[in-house]
């Protein structure tokens, strides 16, 4: 059984879509087999991931709202290893309100995962989902199928602001939709060593989270704010870097720690 | 009659409180009376602008999915001068789906503005909407209530690709809801200029947006990230300082440009 994260905060601009990104080509270039689903309709996953998400491909809003199988819109991404990705579209906007109206509409992607990993997808290793920055029905999507939460907490005060709110809907979802839950892995990003708030932030991160704060901490750099614009992750844009190292740090810290019990 | 402006872009961390509260408390300092509206769940404005937000205070949440008066629950702000602040609060989180079932659920706080402005607000100059990262119906409440938008852009590669989804929702609402909703203003924010990929984003904006781009643009500083921790603006917190100065200026332009013909 592939592990399953959920990437979420609904604070914005908090590093979800770098995260999601980097690790998932570090565990491919290990050679694990990576599968990311994006989830924000802005598809920003999708672009770093080198797949063009502008036209009308299929995309994971055919998914959740008509229903088509997850292999009919996952494509390989142009990163090394055996990464694969399914994109989102502009369609995903609307998807929220359409999806209201659908049954089991809080488990449309649990479903149409379990349907892949019956029939193909049990060769994978690790499953990450990037959530959009909200609480809504894609991100409760998202909660109810996977087994992990990856939280990127960005080294910065209003950070810590929207945590509480994040984790009690985490528990609400564990009480309800998805028993296995559970927030395994916290990563602190753009940490600026130079400000005594990153240091105040992240000390604070781990007085509140000593067994899920990684070690590893991502430092604001300029290669990985350069390599969306690539159509790459920073990975594959400038390896040896500071942030590309930092994240392969992280997703080797992932893999060793293993699935929580 | 008072400018209103909806601070919007559904990409998230890209500086919409940071720009609400600092222009707000620039323009409260040049003497104008000015009230933020925080329409987004996590509450960040209302803590920038000193307002305890966390336990059961009356809030925006009130007032659109209980019909209470705006009046009822604007408080003055600590910082200096005439700003006031419609506070938002944890509730905010599920309003929704609440307001969904409302009857006019698209126009509840503009029936409220209009009510506020008819027995209270005749002298307030602006008005100020933050918004949360995502086009739902709080933000489309902000849009169907303002005559301007003020789109923060940070200087990064992801935050052009929302743009042209922002565009059309504007465009949409324009052509329905609201036909005096306009893009007055556009801020470049988090501006380093030792990177090459700031200066470009700058470019590409200026050249697609010459009439709304400010001639202001805000620089990353760690003062102005670090006055939310202190339960200010950093107009207040560090006046003197270069991101205080360059908000300074920002609201300076947008009031000598005044509101749209
Ligand atoms: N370590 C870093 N150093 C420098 N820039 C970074 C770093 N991590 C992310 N960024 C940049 O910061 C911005 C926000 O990151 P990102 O888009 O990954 O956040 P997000 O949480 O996915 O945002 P959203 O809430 O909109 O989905 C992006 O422009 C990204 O390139
Ligand atoms: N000019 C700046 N220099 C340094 N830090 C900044 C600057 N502007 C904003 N920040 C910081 O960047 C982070 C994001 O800014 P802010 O919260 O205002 O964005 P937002 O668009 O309102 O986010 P959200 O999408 O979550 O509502 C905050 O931690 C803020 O303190
Ligand atoms: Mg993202
Ligand atoms: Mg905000």
């Amino acid at each position: 059984r592939p592990r399953v994260f959920t990437v979420s905060n609904q604070k914005g601009g908090v590093g979800k879509t770098t995260t999601t990104v980097n690790i998932a080509a570090a565990l491919a270039r290990f050679g694990a087999k990576v599968l990311v689903i994006d989830l924000d309709p802005q598809g920003n996953a999708s672009t770093a991931l080198g797949i063009d998400h502008h036209g009308d491909i299929p995309s994971i809003y055919d998914v959740l709202v008509e229903g088509k199988s997850l292999s009919s819109v996952i494509q390989k991404s142009t990163e090394e290893g055996e990464l694969y990705c399914a994109p989102s579209n502009l369609d995903l906007a609307g998807a929220e309100i359409q999806m209201f109206s659908i049954e089991r509409r809080e488990y449309l992607l649990r479903d149409a995962l379990e349907r892949f990993f019956n029939e193909h997808g049990n060769d994978y290793h690790y499953v990450f989902i990037d959530c959009p920055p909200s609480l809504g029905l894609l991100t409760i999507n998202a909660f109810s199928s996977a087994r992990e939460v990856l939280i990127p907490i960005q080294c910065e005060y209003y950070a810590l602001e929207g945590l509480t709110q994040l984790l009690s809907t985490i528990e609400m979802i564990n009480q309800g939709l998805n028993p296995y839950l559970q927030v395994s892995t916290i990563l602190l990003t753009m940490f600026d060593s130079r400000t005594r708030l990153a240091h105040e932030v992240a000390e604070d991160v781990r007085q509140h989270f000593p067994q899920q704060v990684l070690n590893a901490v991502i430092p604001r750099a300029v290669r990985v704010s350069e390599a969306p614009s690539y159509s790459q992750t920073v990975v594959s844009y400038d390896t040896m870097s500071v942030g590309s190292i930092s994240y392969i740090e992280a997703a080797h810290e992932i893999a060793l720690r293993g699935a929580p019990g």
